[in-house]
């Protein structure tokens, strides 16, 4: 059951909004989708959704049933729709070689070391092998799968 | 459809309807299957589905999805890359044949993807870097390119009875052409034709096996043996 992740994803994306500061920042209503007046409903949108996705594995989970019940009452309470825009994909991805925090949005880039692609001389994060190799000092491993026939 | 694992396991698999051949952080892909012909127990895959999944500064999701007969050369919205981030060209689709050979580079994930179509069913064949190959989960646990074809979907030649004219030993001249060594690449073939009656299933398992040769890093684990691997 990976409802902390849920939690933590929930707790880091209204951190963001609180520090971003204007009491508009937490009613839901910009039709643009505007990063601004809907951000909380966004983020339990994206709660919500994030809950969803674990539900099978935590049915047994207590957290996962008050996470359930909460982000209900605080869509209630804020007004949210239930359709619409969600909060940016929470850093997320592989163990990375070097480890460390990631940027968002979306999945960490595998072969990625934080240190390194903040470097002004950091190699293109969109080129795994050469940035791999970079990091390394070596070339990355492959592996093959193939499917044909009947 | 014949199924080589990234741990070098060959089987064949009888799966039938949407079965994932990955399932990662970075990649899902779906191969759809069903039955050679109404009541034979080998299966054809005749869809597949990839899914790159939205990544930081280097591509916008995209969903690139084949049928027979279908084989686009673009993702799914029209789109050739992924998309307008600064990153957008590290993921490219080109048509190496039209309408028989697609090839998808995903330079930000080190892997290659191409997919074939002969005879009247799709060939998925990877290349991919091995971190991200192993980024999955605990739930993302039915990978057929992970764990090979799980046991209860094996089939082994015997339980499938040959359809045509084509006898085992023309059958084994033909793969013979193109596949010299008698090895799970060739047993495949000979299986192929004698069980669809269609020659044209050599074509399939002579380019497994060239794009294995273009794609596995030793090519010491090349030739599979049923010794070996498991090959039928």
């Amino acid at each position: 059951c990976k409802i902390l992740r849920c939690n933590a994803e929930y707790v880091s994306s209204t951190l963001s909004l609180k520090s971003g500061g204007s009491p508009g920042a937490l009613r839901e209503g910009d039709p643009d989708g505007g990063v601004g007046s809907s951000g909380l409903c966004r983020a339990l949108r994206s709660y919500a959704l994030c809950t969803r996705r674990t539900a099978r594995t935590c049915r047994g989970d207590l957290a996962f049933h008050s996470a359930v019940h909460g982000i209900e009452d605080l869509m209630i309470q804020h007004n949210c729709s239930r359709q619409g825009p969600t909060a940016s994909p929470p850093p997320r991805g592989p163990a990375l070689p070097g480890g460390g925090p990631v940027r968002s949005p979306g999945p960490a880039l595998p072969g990625a070391s934080p240190a390194r692609s903040s470097s002004p001389a950091a190699p293109d994060p969109c080129d795994y092998e050469g940035r791999f190799s970079r990091l390394h000092g070596r070339p990355p491993g492959f592996l093959h799968c193939a499917s044909f026939g009947d | 459809p014949h199924v080589r694992s990234f741990h070098h396991h060959f089987h064949t698999c009888r799966v039938q309807g949407a079965w994932p051949l990955l399932d990662n952080d970075f990649l899902f892909v779906q191969a759809t299957s069903s039955p050679v012909a109404s009541g034979a127990n080998a299966t054809t895959t005749r869809k597949l589905t990839i899914i790159f999944k939205n990544m930081q500064e280097c591509i916008d999701q995209k969903v690139y999805q084949a049928e027979v007969d279908n084989l686009p050369a673009a993702f799914e919205d029209g789109s050739v890359n992924g998309g307008a981030r600064p990153g957008g060209s590290s993921l490219s689709i080109r048509t190496a044949e039209p309408g028989s050979h697609v090839e998808i580079q995903a330079a930000y994930i080190g892997t290659t993807i191409i997919i074939r179509q002969t005879a009247g069913q799709l060939s998925f064949s990877i290349k991919v870097a091995e971190d991200v190959a192993r980024a999955f989960s605990a739930e993302q646990d039915l990978q057929l390119c992970v764990g090979g074809c799980p046991p209860s979907q094996r089939l082994s030649h015997s339980e499938c009875n040959h359809r045509g004219a084509i006898t085992i030993d023309t059958a084994r001249q033909l793969c013979k052409e193109g596949l010299p060594v008698e090895d799970a690449y060739f047993h495949s073939c000979v299986f192929d034709v004698l069980i669809s009656g269609d020659p044209n299933f050599t074509v399939a398992a002579h380019a497994a096996l060239e794009d294995a040769r273009a794609f596995l890093p030793d090519l010491e684990k090349l030739h599979l043996f049923p010794s070996d691997a498991g090959a039928p």
